[in-house]
């Protein structure tokens, strides 16, 4: 990575950003969310906030235009030069440039704006071009890129972080103890006594125990859970997450926030997606849920919001009729509301708060109550 | 004057690609007659640099591989400092 010569950078870690005009080629929203989350590729890794203005001056000024353009570098036409940026400072610095000559698409069937939003981004933060080929500053359009998949190199986050430093807090075990939940620039402390988690899923084979904006990976073969940002396997994902959900017969993790839901498979979230949660069949007075698992022997799919539960077949892809059901009357002992749910060893864990409750389907009984982070070697 | 081959043609428009490229991306000063002689060191030094840079084979020579790179949609901002 390299930064401009005179190394400028931003003196404040707040910024504000502006889309001056759009592009013919997409519709308004798809420009406002390609930048939104080139945006948040950058503040994942940096202490670096941003708020849009939509008049006057803003620190990066967002505009598209074609040919000379009133700047000393005007555009070349289609093809080669696709955009431009400048570095940290006042007025035209920190301004980004598309060439409207470019044909700008949210997939990569014409020049992706996300991709292109996201290096330009970098240089109005302060990095200069990368020559690690695998770097999103590596000035070179790579149309390959799989948009999906889409993460930053280390050579990205190492080129930032020598201007800006790492995310605040950003050791895994923070050296002051934080609250019992922690708020939105905390990093969750893995052994926190209070911890709970959002949510909780297998992913073949693997355990996924998702908690703000990060998530803990637990493997067979590595004792010590791997700890990472949501958004650094799944940029399009949201944080904060509300339930999730491996069915292993469609290799197909289901992630679940607010009245929408994913569908992930490996590193991959699928086309068409998000749903809304409605078209599983939840009435309309459900505006999200609080956690489900899917029993991979019956087939069936347990939702749980509130003191209640659904039970969705997943062979008929439809919910069962008789509920919802309170979870008190079938499952006796498990206090709502109810985190996250997890399914092994033929037992359900339950997790609420930092409780875990072990709970056997047979004997219809809560078998032991332990911390919700036990699974994290605590 | 002759009329120029097809392969003179062709060689004339690389340079002229590159000597954009380079003056664009690689603080080239604007100066055309050095780029007529071809075997100007500096002109080698610079696509050397750009090679380098860009991953490629460091030939100093506009081969394929550097005249295909040099086509690619990229970033505007310069690959050399200001």
């Amino acid at each position: 990575f390299s930064s401009f010569p005179g190394m400028p950078k931003w003196r404040k870690t707040h910024l504000t950003y502006r889309i001056v005009n759009y592009t013919p080629d997409l519709p308004r929203d798809a420009v406002d969310s390609a930048i939104e989350k080139a945006l948040k590729v950058w503040e994942e890794v940096t202490p670096l906030t941003f708020s849009r203005l939509y008049e006057g001056e803003a620190d990066i000024m967002i505009s598209f235009a074609v040919k000379e353009h009133g700047d000393f570098y005007s555009f070349d036409g289609p093809g080669q030069s696709l955009a431009h940026a400048y570095p940290p400072g006042p007025g035209l610095y920190g301004d980004i440039h598309f060439d409207d000559d470019e044909k700008w698409t949210e997939d990569a069937s014409g020049t992706n704006l996300f991709l292109v939003a996201a290096h330009e981004l970098g240089h109005s933060l302060g990095l200069f071009h990368s020559a690690n080929t695998e770097a999103l500053m590596y000035p070179l359009y790579n149309s390959f890129t799989e948009l999906a998949q889409f993460r930053l190199s280390q050579d990205d986050v190492n080129g930032i972080q020598s201007l800006y430093g790492p995310p605040p807090a950003s050791t895994e075990e923070p050296l002051v103890p934080t609250k019992s939940v922690p708020s939105g620039s905390e990093v969750p402390a893995k052994c926190d006594p209070a911890s709970s988690f959002d949510a909780i899923s297998t992913l073949r084979g693997e355990y996924l125990f998702f908690k703000d904006r990060y998530f803990w990976r637990r493997s067979h073969w590595n004792p010590e859970p791997e700890f990472h940002l949501i958004s650094a396997f799944w940029p399009s994902l949201p944080s904060y997450l509300d339930a999730a959900y491996e069915v292993n017969s469609r290799d197909t993790v289901f992630i679940f926030k607010g009245n929408e839901f994913w569908a992930i498979r490996g590193n991959e979230v699928q086309a068409g997606y998000p749903r809304g949660i409605h078209t599983l069949g939840f009435p309309s007075t459900i505006r999200k849920i609080d956690a489900a698992v899917s029993d991979k022997e019956k087939k069936k799919t347990y939702f749980f919001a509130e003191d209640k539960y659904w039970r969705f077949d997943e062979n008929s892809q439809s919910m069962e009729q008789g509920f919802p059901r309170l979870i008190a009357d079938d499952f006796p002992g498990v206090e709502p509301k109810v985190d996250a749910v997890l399914q092994a060893f033929g037992f359900f864990y339950f997790f609420s708060g930092s409780s875990q409750f072990e709970f056997d389907p047979n004997a219809r009984m809560v078998t032991h109550i332990l911390k919700s982070n036990s699974w994290l070697h605590c | 004057a002759y009329p120029l081959s097809g392969a003179a043609k062709e060689e004339d428009s690389n340079r002229d690609l590159a000597q954009q490229y380079l003056e664009k991306y690689y603080n080239l000063e604007k100066d055309v007659k050095q780029f007529r002689r071809k075997d100007s060191n500096l002109i080698v030094k610079k696509i050397q640099g750009m090679q380098k840079f860009l991953g490629l084979e460091v030939t100093g020579k506009l081969d394929t591989d550097t005249l295909e790179v040099m086509r690619k949609p990229r970033c505007g901002v310069p690959d050399v400092g200001h």
